[in-house]
């Protein structure tokens, strides 16, 4: 548990809505 | 067993005591979302955030991300009626909330808010601060610190450039300012120790 915001699973959420950008700009 | 979940970034501090753990925490995961998600947007409306690298972008936000929700929420804290709004829109007073065994974060959380909000940003000053509390080339797993540190100081310089501009009788607001920034840090310390604990006793 050394680290809270993969606990939170926030870097999931982080890098899709990073990635959801390229998809845009792919599209 | 958890009862409570003294977060204004849930709906409710108040714990369905029939779910597990497991489904408190993707009950109060759905609920914050949204708003980790605009943090993202805004980092990325930062000019200059979309040329760090992929790994470096991830390692800001997710160091970040906390101190700049608390910075966007800070609103939420009511110093004057000692309330908490949380996403629901619903209030809760200090009290109510220390009852459900909230300590000292949220004290911290209310003196931080209070001397924020005493400086009356404008959107366009808040803003800046906020990309300045993002992008900090000290965070742990950067990978490339010279050009984090670079877009760090371009935004620093033009925090300092608004500021002057806007309140040219007040220079002492930049200084206040840059003095949040370890604040910051030590609730964001206050906070991953309290996440720490809710995940091993959800």
């Amino acid at each position: 548990f050394a680290d809270p915001a993969s606990n939170l699973g926030l870097e999931d959420i982080i890098r899709k809505a990073l990635m959801g950008n390229l998809d845009d700009k792919q599209d | 067993n958890r009862m409570h979940l003294v977060c204004p970034m849930s709906l409710t501090p108040y714990v369905d005591p029939c779910k597990s753990g497991h489904g408190i925490w993707e009950e109060f995961s759905m609920s914050f979302t949204p708003a980790v998600r605009e943090v993202v947007e805004f980092a990325k409306r930062i000019p200059g955030f979309r040329d760090l690298s992929q790994h470096d972008q991830v390692s800001l936000l997710k160091a970040g991300t906390f101190e700049v929700l608390m910075v966007r929420f800070a609103s939420l804290f009511d110093a004057k009626e000692r309330t908490v709004t949380f996403l629901s829109g619903k209030k809760y007073s200090v009290d109510t909330l220390r009852s459900m065994g909230a300590g000292d974060l949220l004290n911290s959380m209310f003196e931080f808010s209070e001397k924020l909000i005493a400086l009356q940003l404008s959107e366009e000053e808040m803003s800046l601060f906020t990309a300045v509390v993002l992008v900090s080339a000290d965070r742990s797993g950067i990978e490339n610190v010279n050009s984090v540190e670079a877009l760090q100081e371009t935004l620093i310089r033009a925090l300092r450039s608004l500021i002057m501009k806007n309140h040219p009788n007040e220079t002492s607001i930049f200084t206040k300012l840059l003095l949040k920034l370890p604040d910051l840090r030590s609730l964001n310390n206050l906070h991953s120790e309290e996440l720490l604990a809710f995940k091993v006793h959800p």
